[in-house]
């Protein structure tokens, strides 16, 4: 995936039974965001596969105040590519269950 | 705690917390 500067990782371990995953975010580069993000944490929030997308989480986000208004497509695209690659873990490990 | 919980008003919960050292890149 490109690299966007914000990291995405699962916050627990897949078993590709639920179709609510935690997902863990961070800024690893704040230069390549536009805006300033709110401080060094990690947000730890849970996604849903079937029934969200991840320009959802990251519009949320920015309402939180966690990023500028100007960088909610690379949130967005951080996200999207770290649960397109869960899904494609998904479908090759388990793929009975998906 | 170190811990911050922001609840958005759609209902979704984000908890902060430090990012630990290790884990961010070096400039």
């Amino acid at each position: 995936a490109e690299d966007t500067g914000v990291r995405v990782e699962l916050a627990e371990e897949d078993h590709g039974r639920k179709s609510t995953i935690a997902l863990r975010l961070w800024v690893e580069d704040p230069k390549k965001l536009k805006g300033k993000p709110k401080d060094n944490g990690a947000i730890e929030f849970t996604f849903d596969l079937e029934r969200e997308t991840p320009d959802d989480v990251a519009q949320e986000m920015i309402e939180s105040g966690f990023f500028h208004e100007s960088d909610v497509k690379i949130v967005a695209k951080s996200i999207r590519d770290r649960v397109a690659l869960i899904q494609w873990r998904r479908k090759r490990i388990w793929p009975a269950l998906q | 705690s170190s811990l911050t919980q922001v609840v958005h008003s759609a209902g979704r919960r984000f908890i902060v917390s430090p990012v630990p050292e290790s884990r961010l890149r070096e400039s």
